[in-house]
């Protein structure tokens, strides 16, 4: 093993949310602006380098 | 690494020293304008090749439950922290999951039964590997150096039918998204000799054909050939985990240890290692 180099073994986490209003509930947290995600990747320390999304949802491929 | 937006629901997977558990209080935080709160949170990871490099909270397992006990609600009460041992101790599945009762019920009945299967392979491949280190003056960006190397090693035949969003880093490793309706997959690549790992992630439904789950996996295993991995399979009613070693055994490579745990709301949780058959 080197003595010193990248970490790949990944931390993942996955968090569920519920909410009473159907017109959030619909697209909810896809409603986040860039810059709120932004500033939730700042404190992980990570940033957007591509971005796709569909009907369905959103995905980020990240820094790191 | 990979962010992962649906409408109530959030997947983050980072790599490196990130602080990953960071994230929690300004999620949480954005969520409740939107008028929505936490009910539910996984938290999963292998061990870290490098542990000591790890900044708070990730410094122990230890230290990341008591940052996530003390940063979640108080109503995800039903909570449950594991890890899951294999043969070989620098294996192990770190699982820590919390739920409200909201959720727990839900888990019970859900209008479809899915699955999530993660896996983390090391000691690639070395002629594989080198396929994700970039040329020298290329001219490329990462877009296109990324959709070169999706081409390249077969990536892009995992599942034909997803759209791909890839990126190659200078000067070398690869992250790509998959997705495919309301799926996603993703694949992080770390190619570098020495502590080189890959890891694939996907989500399924237990009324898929097993024979595709089968295929793809066995397409995953062939374009790192790794010396070992693990494969962790989330699901909260099925045996998914029985169709995995039956699809890799095969190809040579030997199921040397399988651990089962349940968690709340989460389900079974099983965690198999594999290593090169002939070793």
């Amino acid at each position: 093993m080197a003595v010193s180099g990248f970490e790949g073994f990944e931390k993942r986490l996955e968090l569920h949310f519920f909410g009473d209003d159907p017109v959030v509930i619909d697209m909810g947290l896809r409603l986040l602006d860039f810059e709120s995600i932004q500033e939730v990747l700042d404190a992980v320390q990570c940033t957007v380098v591509s971005a796709v999304g569909n009907q369905y949802f959103d995905a980020y491929v990240l820094s790191e | 690494s990979s962010l992962f937006v649906y409408p109530t629901k959030v997947i983050i997977k980072t790599c490196g020293t990130t602080q990953l558990l960071k994230s929690i209080r300004p999620l949480m935080n954005y969520a409740q304008d939107l008028g929505l709160n936490l009910c539910a949170c996984r938290y999963t990871r292998g061990s870290f090749i490098f542990p000591k490099a790890q900044p708070f909270p990730h410094t122990s397992f230890k230290e990341e439950v008591i940052y996530l006990e003390e940063n979640l609600p108080i109503n995800l009460c039903y909570r449950k922290a594991s890890v899951m041992p294999s043969k070989m101790p620098s294996h192990s599945w770190h699982v820590f999951t919390a739920s409200d009762q909201t959720h727990l019920v839900a888990q019970t009945m859900p209008a479809e039964i899915t699955f999530t299967m993660e896996i983390c392979m090391t000691e690639l491949d070395r002629v594989l590997a080198r396929k994700f280190f970039r040329r020298a003056n290329d001219g490329k960006n990462g877009d296109t150096a990324g959709k070169e190397m999706t081409e390249l090693t077969g990536i892009d035949d995992i599942n034909p039918s997803a759209i791909i969003c890839d990126f190659a880093f200078d000067p070398c490793g690869y992250s790509m998204n998959g997705i495919d309706g309301d799926r996603y997959s993703t694949i992080h690549v770390t190619p570098e000799d020495g502590y080189s790992y890959a890891s694939f992630e996907c989500v399924g439904s237990i009324y898929d054909d097993h024979d595709d789950i089968a295929k793809m996996l066995k397409k995953v295993v062939q374009v790192f050939k790794p010396a070992t991995f693990s494969v962790s399979t989330t699901c909260s009613s099925h045996e998914v985990w029985t169709h995995v070693a039956r699809a890799i055994e095969p190809l040579g490579w030997k199921c040397r240890s399988c651990v089962m745990d349940e968690f709340p709301a989460a389900g079974s949780v099983v965690f198999q290692t594999f290593t090169v058959a002939r070793r």
